[in-house]
């Protein structure tokens, strides 16, 4: 699975998703790249795509949980991002990562996996690339 | 200013598997990605245009489980599913095609045809023609090493959703 999110100059956000699934999987199977709320999600607040055991995503409404954490919890953007990928998704039967960036800007990149292909940049700034543990799982240097 | 991050999948990525210029090639693709999406950014794109163009190199990529790379279903197809959602609340998706070059580019269609978020199968395709999005045959899909996978996935009766498979064996 791949995917992106972004912030633009405006101040607007983004994400998106592309999968081919998983290897031998049962046609017609959907996992969780094309179910809003659970690999993918937008709104004012954060943008965020995730990979990996997509019915665990789907179980935990990934995506929207790391949201609605920020909007009514208050948490920062790493704390809803590290509950979610830390705790609801294994607890959901679930491994993967996910990217996320929030309105101010900032960007995590979690997972509970040996690695995940990953990269960000800031403008002003370099592109950063990562495999496995090149930097902290979750922050942006 | 903008931010810009990017995925091509996680799981157990064993560092022997990443010899003989293994590396090097999947990190040229995820910048290769970083740098379409911060080409729009950079000229005062939306977020919204950025994550689809670097969605589309990376399913261009053939390194990475989307677009031209896909992992194959049990019965030897290749069924794609991609997602865009706007922070102002829009959102379209597809699942299951099968013609779509880009798939990104198909659920983009989806969101700003504005009548409907998800389309799936068939109809996803088909919709995908008639808004004029490049196809491709089956053939260009298809890769060798994700084949490969399949055929190791079959010989060892392996179920895809069980959850004590390794993941490379289930995503690739």
């Amino acid at each position: 699975t791949v995917g992106a999110v972004a912030r633009d100059a405006a101040g607007r956000l983004a994400a998106a998703t592309s999968t081919g699934g998983m290897t031998n999987k049962r046609p017609g199977r959907v996992g969780d790249c094309p179910v809003f709320g659970a690999g993918t999600w937008a709104d004012q607040a954060v943008a965020i795509s995730c990979t990996g055991t997509g019915e665990a995503f789907i179980r935990a409404a990934a995506a929207h949980e790391i949201s609605a954490r920020i909007r009514h919890l208050g948490e920062t953007l790493e704390q809803a991002c590290a509950r979610v990928i830390g705790t609801d998704v294994p607890a959901a039967g679930g491994r993967g990562g996910l990217i996320a960036v929030d309105a101010a800007g900032h960007a995590a990149l979690p997972f509970n996996t040996e690695g995940m292909y990953r990269g960000a940049w800031r403008a002003g700034g370099r592109p950063f690339i990562a495999i496995h543990e090149e930097a902290p799982a979750g922050s942006v240097p | 200013g903008w931010t810009l991050a990017i995925h091509g999948g996680a799981g157990t990525i064993p560092r022997a598997a990443l010899t003989g210029g293994k590396e090097a090639e999947y990190r040229a693709g995820l910048l290769a990605a970083l740098e379409a999406g911060a080409t729009v950014l950079r000229a005062g794109g939306t977020a919204g245009d950025a994550v689809v163009e670097a969605v589309r190199a990376l399913e261009d990529c053939p390194l990475f489980n989307a677009g031209r790379g896909s992992t194959f279903t049990s019965d030897g197809t290749i069924e794609m599913d991609a997602a865009l959602m706007l922070g102002e609340g829009k959102a379209g998706a597809v699942t299951g095609v099968t013609r779509p070059r880009n798939p990104i580019r198909a659920a983009r269609a989806v969101l700003e045809g504005g009548r409907h978020v998800l389309l799936s199968g068939a109809a996803a395709d088909a919709f995908a023609a008639a808004t004029g999005l490049d196809l491709a045959p089956a053939d260009y899909f298809r890769t060798e090493h994700r084949l490969a996978q399949l055929e190791a996935a079959r010989a060892q009766d392996r179920v895809a959703l069980d959850h004590d498979v390794p993941a490379p064996a289930r995503m690739g």
